[in-house]
């Protein structure tokens, strides 16, 4: 591996969200929510082996146990959110 | 006699019954921050 799990990491994501889709029906407002976190993450974080290895395990885990699908998305979504990309802040140049 | 009704849907995790309230309500909170 070359250190970056971009492909890799994307991949498995998609697996992940297909995987939980199917399993939140009830509240289609999730999976929306997970994507627009994956989204915010920073680029650095998003093709590391940590997110990899968060990823993997979510995934393997929901497919075992379906009963706790919401306990791994909530997971997932702290951390992608302390993964935030930071932003920065162009707007301060006011008049 | 009566046949007592069984409960079917308790596959529902305690667990996972929080961490939905948490998502839930994170959820709507970015929502209504937006």
């Amino acid at each position: 591996h070359g250190g970056s799990f971009k492909a890799e990491n994307e991949q498995l994501f998609g697996e992940f969200l297909e995987c939980c889709s199917r399993l939140t029906e009830e509240h289609p407002e999730v999976i929306p929510f997970l994507a627009s976190r994956h989204q915010k993450a920073s680029t650095e974080f998003l093709a590391s082996a940590e997110f990899r290895n968060v990823l993997g395990r979510c995934l393997t885990r929901v497919q075992s146990k379906r009963s706790k699908v919401y306990v791994y998305i909530n997971e997932l979504c702290t951390v992608l959110k302390a993964h935030t990309q930071r932003r920065k802040l162009a707007l301060s140049s006011a008049p | 006699g009566a046949v007592p009704m069984e409960e079917e849907e308790d596959d529902d995790d305690p667990e996972n019954r929080i961490a939905k309230k948490m998502l839930l309500e994170e959820i709507k909170a970015n929502l209504s921050s937006d």
